[in-house]
């Protein structure tokens, strides 16, 4: 056998500092969705009031749609991608294939989320893990509850980097990158990123 | 599944948000394969929130083009970590099909061959089966052959360090190199990183796609996945 020696992918393409984008905050909990106590629900929030933010998205082509994205198309539609101030993510259950249930439990996760913030259609939502079991909303609505009520959200790197840690389903890595740029008129700006993925891997999105 | 999310501090248009997330994403999420799967989740979302204030950018802007670019970027840096990551990969692989006389054809040919389960086995094994690359270019579901032309088609591996010869042909001018040094190729199949290099001869268009390999333990992991 000579394939290569496992690498440390870990220590080669985690950063261990980062600076990242004014006006947001995130938080995330291990709200019991993981059977192995891993963190497993995120938020993402925009707190910069100074503007209506704008949102777009791709989604996957795949035929069989799951809830959450089609939850998100809705949202993106009736908004036009105008002030979306949320994002909230769960691992463990992808809700696809849930039928109406599964539409029912992507909506509340919606508006569990738009409920703390006091807004209508203004978070987006995504799901990742098993495809076809039903999403365990008690774990996942405790979970959004105490994120907002013990405010865990903040915007320094252990954040950023919990968040990413909490939508890795199978990853060996989180993946978070973030980069500040300067354009030609001298402003600057900075872009975080963050991605899960490991297998089921060859998106074609629109 | 694939699932990302990428904020900003600029104030962006949703509809040129739209744009340049669309455009970043054909670029780069949508040109890697772990496994060939898509799945029913696969989302990729980008909120601007104009926290840092300059007028709003629209499409018409003259930083437009600047920024997209940078989103591309940035995207393709991103994507390239999930191909990294690959459930048990072991090595990262740039499929480069050039001069193709279309684009499309560049691109399924370059997802075909990322896509091969049995490219994907010889390069875990550092196996240096250019018969397989030739194969599953072969089978691409090409709508026409204005790209590939047999007598035409080049094959390499190419090394991502700096050791020499950087490029090994396996296939010249549709003609299989049987003496190939495979002492050397066996050392560019070492690598963590290297890239497959497929020129077609046909035209000036050129497709990437980022693939790795398959392991075992991409069977042990995927193998027992919902226990």
């Amino acid at each position: 056998q000579k394939a290569s020696k496992a690498i440390d992918k870990y220590a080669l393409y985690v950063p261990k500092t980062g600076v990242f984008p004014k006006g947001f905050k995130v938080a995330a909990v291990a709200s019991g969705v993981k059977k192995n106590g891993n963190l497993d629900l995120g938020v993402l929030l925009n707190v910069n009031k100074s503007y209506e933010s704008s949102a777009a998205a791709v989604f996957t082509t795949n035929k069989f749609q799951a809830a959450p994205v089609l939850t998100c198309k809705r949202i993106l539609k009736s908004t036009n991608g105008k002030g979306i101030n949320a994002i909230v993510v769960n691992s463990g259950c992808a809700n696809s294939v849930t039928g109406e249930l599964g539409m029912k439990d992507a909506e509340n996760m919606v508006n569990l989320v738009d409920k703390e913030i006091n807004s209508k259609n203004s978070t987006l939502v995504m799901s990742t893990g098993v495809i076809g079991q039903r999403l365990s909303m008690d774990k996942i609505s405790k979970g959004i509850e105490d994120i907002f009520k013990q405010n865990k959200f903040n915007n320094d790197f252990e954040s950023w980097l919990n968040i990413a840690k909490s939508i890795c389903t199978t990853d060996t890595f989180p993946k978070l990158i973030t980069s500040t740029f300067t354009l030609t008129s001298g402003v600057k700006y900075t872009l975080t990123g963050m991605a899960k993925g490991a297998g089921m891997i060859c998106p074609n999105m629109a | 599944t694939l699932l990302g999310y990428i904020v900003t501090d600029l104030p962006i248009q949703s509809q040129a948000l739209q744009n340049m997330l669309t455009h970043s994403t054909d670029r780069s999420f949508n040109c890697i394969s772990v496994d060939g799967d898509m799945s029913t989740n696969d989302t990729i979302c980008m909120i601007a929130n104009g926290a840092v204030e300059i007028p709003e950018i629209t499409q018409k802007s003259s930083e437009f083009e600047e920024v997209k670019q940078q989103v591309t970027e940035f995207g393709q840096r991103l994507a390239k970590l999930v191909v990294r990551d690959g459930e048990g990969a072991t090595k990262f692989v740039t499929v480069n099909v050039k001069n193709a006389y279309q684009f499309q054809d560049a691109k399924i040919i370059a997802e075909s061959i990322s896509n091969s389960m049995l490219v994907k086995c010889a390069l875990y094994g550092q196996d240096a089966n250019w018969g397989r690359i030739l194969c599953a270019i072969g089978y691409a579901k090409l709508g026409n052959l204005r790209s590939l032309d047999t007598d035409k088609i080049n094959v390499s591996f190419v090394a991502t360090d700096d050791s020499q010869p950087h490029e090994l042909k396996l296939v010249v001018n549709g003609v299989p190199q049987l003496n190939i040094d495979e002492e050397r190729a066996s050392e560019i199949l070492a690598l963590p990183d290297l890239e497959v290099s497929v020129d077609l001869g046909t035209g000036t268009e050129e497709a990437q796609f980022w693939t790795c390999d398959l392991s075992h333990e991409y069977v042990t992991i995927n193998g027992d996945y919902r226990s």
